[in-house]
Formats: structure tokens, sequence, C-alpha cells
């Protein structure tokens, strides 16, 4: 199927199982065409890709078939790191206003599969060279979402951390070691640990420790050098 | 150059196995 026959099933009010069958092949022909053909899906593909998993969001505690809604979330999220697989695709989703928040308000540890993929993704933002402020963007996404749901903004963070899934673990310690890293005062490094420590992330750590698994040990090691090394330095 | 693809997989890459954080 050609990139502007995906639009044109998308912009139709699919819903359920077609929604799901068409991102589903959706994400395989982003995967294995060539940029040219991610080019022709291009802004207006990740516009409609956006509003339904807008809309999935916002139904997510309404619908009656929350199960298949979950799915279609997270073959979105899968469909947006396929489509951000090069430049192109990777400057659409940075330049539209509504990519990272989205991103954000899809961090949800009751579905923690999902939740992998979308730290994941927003680590890969956090360390992009240009445009080198990506890190400040999804911590203001993070922290708007968090005054919105009036919870603490790295409280999703830490409940993924606790789900027993290890790689959700390394996903999260993977986001916070790019949010840190990426920050350039000494001062404001310093202040994001704290908060995360403060917040409960200091006797996780104590735990998560134990647990082999190289993906999870090279995170933990990351945050515990950098902050030894900005402890040394102030 | 805009045909540049694998961004996403190099990034995710060099983060799961800690080369992204290396200091300069």
């Amino acid at each position: 199927k050609s990139a502007l026959i995906y639009i044109q099933e998308l912009k139709t009010d699919l819903r359920d199982a077609q929604l799901l069958g068409c991102l589903e092949s959706l994400r395989v022909s982003l995967n294995n065409n060539p940029v040219s053909w991610v080019q022709t899906f291009g802004d207006e593909g990740l516009a409609l890709l956006l509003a339904f998993l807008k809309k999935l969001q916002e139904e997510r505690d309404e619908s009656l078939n929350a199960g298949i809604g979950v799915k279609c979330q997270h073959e979105i999220i899968r469909c947006l790191k396929a489509f951000m697989n090069n430049k192109h695709g990777l400057k659409a989703m940075l330049m539209s206003p509504e990519g990272i928040p989205l991103l954000v308000r899809s961090i949800n540890p009751k579905v923690p599969h999902m939740m992998v993929d979308v730290v994941r993704i927003l680590s890969a933002i956090c360390i992009l060279e240009h445009p080198a402020n990506s890190h400040e963007r999804v911590l203001e996404c993070i922290t708007e979402h968090g005054e919105e749901q009036e919870v603490e903004r790295f409280q999703p963070l830490l409940s993924g951390m606790q789900k027993n899934s290890i790689t959700l673990k390394a996903g999260c310690m993977q986001l916070i070691n790019a949010l840190i890293s990426r920050v350039e005062e000494l001062d404001f490094r310093i202040h994001l640990r704290s908060e995360l420590m403060r917040l409960g992330l200091k006797d996780m750590l104590k735990e998560v420790r134990s647990i082999e698994n190289e993906e999870l040990k090279v995170q933990l090691q990351v945050f515990e050098e950098q902050a030894e090394e900005d402890s040394e330095d102030l | 150059d805009g045909d540049e693809t694998g961004i996403m997989d190099g990034l995710l890459e060099a983060l799961q196995s800690g080369a992204a954080f290396k200091r300069k």
C-alpha cells in the first residue's frame, strides 16, 4: 500500500480492530520502505497518528473496549518510532507542537510494555545534539503533565521503576540519566537527583542493585558515577 | 542529508550501552 492510501484510511473513522490492523500494517511499511516513502507519509500522516493517539488517550478511561484502545496506542507509539528513524521524520516530530507532550502523556505505568517504548523514545529525544535543548522540552512537558495530573512530575517514572518488568526499570533509569546528563548547570543536575531521591528513588536503587541484568546495571552505573562526579565538583 | 536512516536505532543503542553518557 502507498503512503497516501494509509493517509486516506486514517482519515476515515477507523475504530478498534480496523484501526489496529491499519496501524500494524503501517508500522511494517514505515519500517521497511525507503525514506522517500516516509517523507510522502510526512507531516500529514504524522498529524493523523498524533490525533488518533490524543483521541485514544482521552477515551482511555471511558471506553468499554479499553484493551484494544491501549493496543492501538502502543501501535501508534511503534509507528512514531519507525517514522522518527530518519532525519525527516525526526524533524517533523520535533517540530510538531503536540509530539513530545503526547509522548509524555503516554508514560503509563499501568501498561509497562508500552511505557518501555515511550521512555526509550523520550530518552533518545533528550540526547539529540540538534536541537540542543530537546531535553529541556521533554522535562518541561513532564513538569506540565505532573501539574495537570496533580502528582509529582517524576512520580510516573518511579511507579515504572516499581513494576516487575526489569526492562521497564532499565528504561526509566535510562530516561532519568538522559534528562540529567544533558543539563549544563551542576546545581540543576544535583537538584533533579535530590528531587528523585526524595521521591523514593533512593530506596528503589538499593533494591534494584541486586538484579542481575546487564542493561539495568549499565544505567545504574551511569547514574551513580555521574552523581559522584558532580558531588566531587561541588 | 535528509535521507539518513537508522537515527533512532543508533540513539537507542548508544543509550542502552551507556556510550551516550560518556562525558566529553
